[in-house]
């Protein structure tokens, strides 16, 4: 299914996205 | 830090003017601090931008946040 799998990449995107912050916010890489 | 916490202060480090409100371009601009591409940073703001107008306040920033925590707990 497209929509499931556009899905589950924006999720990995935004998982991403907050883990780098979380490592900005942290100091460590 | 609450879930909420960490939130608004993650919106504070992308909507770096302090106008209350994110915009593509202030998202564009943590290109060089994120190790995530343009193409990324722009799919971060569409799947955040429920309402699609443009522009992330910082329920929209909050909700997506919460459903990554989410996640990340289970």
């Amino acid at each position: 299914d497209p929509n499931m799998k556009a899905g589950a990449t924006s999720e990995g995107v935004l998982a991403n996205f907050f883990n780098s912050l979380l490592s900005k916010k942290t100091g460590s890489p | 830090l609450t879930m909420l916490g960490k939130a608004h202060e993650f919106f504070r480090i992308c909507d770096v003017e302090g106008k209350g409100f994110i915009t593509r371009q202030d998202m564009q601009r943590l290109h060089p601090e994120l190790p995530l591409s343009l193409e990324e940073l722009e799919k971060v703001f569409v799947t955040l931008d429920a309402d699609g107008n443009g522009s992330l306040t910082p329920k929209e920033f909050t909700t997506g946040f919460s459903e990554f925590e989410k996640h990340v707990s289970c």
